[in-house]
């Protein structure tokens, strides 16, 4: 565990929390897409697979059943619950999430460590999170206006992985045998396409503005 | 027991 990762693991909670909070205090989820929720609880329930086979420190499997809970308790709150479903923007949030499921899920059958299925699933997992923020990236877009929250979640959402950027090149220069392209490679993929929210994220809080994104 | 393929991380 380093600094980064840490940093990293804790954003990822905060972008988390952001997001409990909005929906439990607020009772809505508007401007907040299902489907990037749904793929997240996809992307952690398929990367999870080892909760039970492997422990690895009390840390990983708390942090592991926290991601599977909250991400299971958003899309069942945006789902059914009487009050929060209501404010489902779901006319704007259609982006079609089956092309990011299936092509992750064939990249993941040619392109990973080991052929086993709990390597391919691993590599699936990590290629779909790199693409699940386009429904929600969308839903802003043509959302317009952002609220607070909103904006925060995606924020902290996008900040997370790149630290962990920074961790993969702290391990590749401290640990010998490091070399996880998959993740390197897909990490930046993610971060990237957060690289233009991250820019009328900073505008905004810069002109201490309403969150604009260009339609 | 080593992690099978390092996933060591979240």
């Amino acid at each position: 565990m380093n600094i980064f990762r840490l940093a990293g693991d804790m954003t990822h909670l905060i972008s988390v929390l952001v997001l409990l909070l909005k929906i439990y205090a607020t009772k809505s989820c508007s401007g907040i897409s299902l489907k990037t929720q749904e793929l997240y609880a996809i992307v952690f329930v398929t990367r999870y697979l080892d909760l039970f086979t492997d422990f690895i420190s009390l840390y990983n499997t708390v942090m592991k059943l926290v991601f599977i809970g909250s991400s299971l308790a958003i899309v069942w709150c945006m789902r059914y619950h009487r009050v929060v479903r209501r404010s489902y923007d779901r006319e704007l949030d259609t982006f079609r999430y089956w092309i990011l499921l299936g092509v992750s899920f064939i990249l993941a059958l040619v392109l990973h460590e080991k052929f086993t299925l709990q390597e391919v699933f691993w590599a699936f997992s990590i290629y779909l999170e790199a693409v699940a923020i386009l429904p929600q990236l969308v839903l802003l877009q043509r959302s317009g206006n952002v609220d607070n929250l909103a904006g925060q979640y995606v924020f902290f959402l996008g900040a997370y992985r790149a630290f962990y950027i920074l961790n993969w090149i702290y391990r590749y220069l401290t640990e010998q045998r490091f070399t996880r392209w998959i993740s390197c490679v897909s990490g930046l993929v993610q971060t990237a396409l957060y690289a233009d929210f991250f820019y009328y994220y900073f505008i905004s809080w810069k002109n201490n503005a309403k969150l604009q994104l260009p339609a | 027991d080593t992690v099978p393929s390092g996933h060591d991380e979240l």
